[in-house]
């Protein structure tokens, strides 16, 4: 395909090389971070997983939630440039992906840096009517990340 | 920052403090990714309850349990395969199995405490509010027995109420107690949780009656069974274990 859609990709993608913040970093009140190297976030890097707290906490929740104080969710970043063997968890696909990227890269993008493996958390909380509740929730733990 | 990445974690965050407007945003993308339309806002006792205080013990395995395994699936047939110490076997059973657990608090009790011509004990429960999408798998009620000193044998049974104000009642569950037994009760509830949670009209509560040997009726309260006069960390409740028939969608916005 050649719609424009895949501009608008290379566009945002450029937009936020150039300095835009990633979107996790609109969410930092509510997570913790061992690093203060703000420089970071604009070299190019392999796909990774990101450091991401999730802080019921710091959301001012700690009188519904019960359990647990926050979870660590992490996220995916980075470049899946080639040759992707170099990197993580690159799907097949996504090595055809870099090709057609090669052959065609205005108007097909790279492959993404997303999850590959996600896991579960409980959580336990009380209802309006203080009823007590523990659910499971699927997906919401990043345990690896690849190139799609 | 070293070690993060010694386990092939990258850290970028800087930390800042959320404007109000930012950190509603954020609220509300949270309790849309944990599936609630609005943040509950529970009227708590300041003591610890009965509930709450199990429903942590079931946290605190599952917890234990999701730690060591790194697979959901994995986590499940290790709760099969291992009984849990802090709750029973049957509850192990029945949480291997489970997406979501609630507990349901008292909310009516004809206690014989208050009622001194009363055989029975009465119990009323709220079970509208399950969340959309899951299908109950097992219910029991939960109620907490004080030792006594006559060392003998009693029956307790416990009822449905069918109609209101007569005496049309369905047995559900039976046990054989002792004098001397201390700790929780359970009673196998989930036929009549289901139908409660398909026609909440029909949640007109349970009755719990006691005999002895002889069938002679006797009150609840004397076998040491503790009601609403009772410490909150002994109430009786109902646990209620489901199971997601979809996969939670989350709403467009």
């Amino acid at each position: 395909s050649t719609s424009g859609k895949h501009w608008n990709l290379e566009k945002a993608k450029a937009s936020k090389e150039q300095g835009e913040l990633p979107i996790g970093n609109l969410t930092e009140s509510f997570m913790s971070s061992s690093s203060t190297n703000a420089g970071r976030r604009f070299l190019k890097q392999a796909c990774k997983k990101h450091e991401l707290y999730v802080s019921f906490r710091d959301l001012g929740w700690q009188d519904w939630i019960i359990a647990p104080e926050g979870y660590a969710a992490y996220y995916c970043d980075g470049e899946c440039a080639f040759p992707l063997n170099s990197y993580m968890n690159a799907t097949n696909h996504a090595i055809v992906q870099t090709l057609v990227h090669f052959i065609n890269p205005d108007t097909v993008p790279k492959p993404c840096c997303a999850p590959r493996e996600l896991q579960g958390i409980s959580v336990l909380y009380f209802d309006d009517g203080a009823n007590v509740i523990l659910k499971s929730y699927r997906n919401m733990v990043v345990a690896s990340c690849g190139c799609h | 920052a070293d070690s993060t990445l010694e386990h092939g974690i990258h850290s970028s965050f800087v930390h800042r403090r959320l404007r109000g407007q930012e950190r509603r945003e954020i609220q509300k993308e949270i309790l849309s990714v944990l599936g609630l339309s609005h943040r509950p806002r529970p009227h708590l006792h300041e003591k610890p309850t009965s509930a709450p205080t199990f429903m942590m013990d079931l946290y605190n395995s599952v917890n234990v349990r999701e730690e060591k395994n790194a697979e959901f699936s994995i986590f499940k047939q290790f709760l099969r395969d291992n009984e849990i110490s802090v709750v029973g076997p049957q509850e192990n059973h029945f949480l291997a199995d489970a997406d979501l657990v609630m507990s349901f608090v008292n909310l009516l009790e004809n206690d014989t405490e208050v009622c001194h011509q009363c055989y029975s004990k009465e119990l009323r429960f709220n079970l509208a509010d399950i969340p959309v999408g899951e299908q109950l798998t097992a219910a029991e009620l939960r109620i907490f027995k004080n030792q006594i000193p006559y060392n003998e044998t009693y029956q307790i049974s416990v009822y449905q109420v069918i109609e209101e104000n007569t005496s049309k009642l369905l047995k559900l569950d039976t046990q054989i107690i002792y004098g001397s037994d201390i700790g929780w009760l359970t009673f196998d509830i989930t036929s009549t949780s289901n139908a409660w949670v398909v026609n909440p009209q029909y949640s007109l509560g349970l009755q719990l009656m006691v005999e002895t040997i002889d069938h002679r009726r006797i009150q609840p309260g004397f076998v040491g069974l503790v009601g609403r006069s009772g410490p909150q960390e002994k109430q009786p409740f109902i646990v209620a274990f489901f199971r997601s028939e979809t996969n939670h969608l989350r709403s467009v916005r």
